[in-house]
């Protein structure tokens, strides 16, 4: 018997230290908390790993906090789109899907590939990877759902900094980097 | 991005990753996260890997398996290995971070200037950081 163990991250280098305020130190630790939690309610009560990584994705998705499903940054249009992977060691199967711009949890949907065809259509795009997840009652949201305040914001600034000609290539400058 | 890597008492190790991209992407755009090798990789008996940050140079670098092939072929740490991957990617002129979990449940959480991470083993109780 492995001693079971859940390790997560929710973004790199994004935020300053001299910037981020004691208050949004504490929603993320909290959020942080909060996904290790969920993750471990899988795998402390002996469900797989795949399922322990998959739920603690899945309230990280949850949360404004980060980028990934609620939270997501907009593209230049302004709109959102979303991908997600998961891979079972066990059998090195995976699931993937990219260009996600309705599914609530796109974690949940990368599970689902996984689970019903990973050897033939491992990784799906778009439209036709979102109809399969509604088709096995993922849930859909409209994209309203998964804009925030803060990354439309980012969104903004990133705009106006793409305008001035001696950075318009460098989008190091603004935001998260996925 | 989020990401998970587990150990389950079957001795399984899985991985996850989820992303928006990155702000004022083309919308077309398509980065690491759903890559298997570069944003996010499995494989029972060696470790499991899930990376955040500059996807391209992720992609470049096959980040996830590159330090899966340097654990599996050079006999490297789990903390060697995604320490000198990180370190390539930074060489190359991008930054981000990695978690890595190997098989006896030794982890990594290397990163180039701040990650939001956490880990949670068999007490149960939840450990945090950023810096």
């Amino acid at each position: 018997m492995a001693k079971p163990i859940l390790v997560i991250h929710g973004g790199a280098g994004i935020i300053p230290r001299e910037s981020l305020t004691p208050e949004m130190r504490q929603k993320f630790l909290e959020g942080l908390e909060n996904a290790l939690k969920a993750g471990w309610n899988k795998l402390g009560t002996g469900c797989s790993a795949t399922d322990s990584v998959a739920a603690a994705v899945a309230c990280m998705e949850d949360s404004p906090l980060f980028n990934a499903g609620c939270g997501s940054v907009f593209t230049r249009a302004g709109s959102i789109r979303m991908e997600a992977s998961i891979m079972d060691g066990a059998t090195r199967q995976f699931g993937a899907a990219t260009q996600l711009k309705s599914t609530k949890n796109p974690i949940q949907l990368a599970q689902l590939i996984l689970e019903k065809q990973p050897n033939t259509h491992g990784f799906l795009c778009g439209e036709e990877a979102e109809e399969f997840g509604a088709l096995h009652n993922l849930p859909q949201e409209p994209q309203e759902y998964f804009k925030t305040e803060r990354r439309w914001k980012q969104h903004l600034e990133g705009l106006e900094l793409d305008k001035r000609p001696q950075v318009s290539e460098d989008f190091s400058v603004v935001g998260p980097k996925g | 991005t989020v990401g998970a890597v587990a150990l389950d008492v079957q001795g399984n190790l899985a991985a996850a990753t989820s992303t928006g991209g990155k702000t004022n992407k083309m919308s077309s755009r398509l980065g690491d996260t759903p890559l298997i090798g570069c944003g996010t990789y499995a494989e029972n008996g060696l470790v499991a890997c899930s990376g955040t940050g500059d996807g391209e140079f992720f992609i470049r670098s096959v980040a996830s398996y590159d330090i899966a092939a340097q654990m599996k072929y050079g006999g490297k740490s789990v903390q060697d290995a995604s320490k000198f991957t990180l370190k390539s990617i930074e060489d190359l002129g991008g930054s981000g971070g990695l978690i890595a979990l190997d098989s006896e449940g030794r982890f990594a959480m290397p990163n180039s200037g701040g990650m939001f991470r956490g880990w949670i083993g068999q007490d149960g109780v939840p450990h945090t950081a950023i810096f």
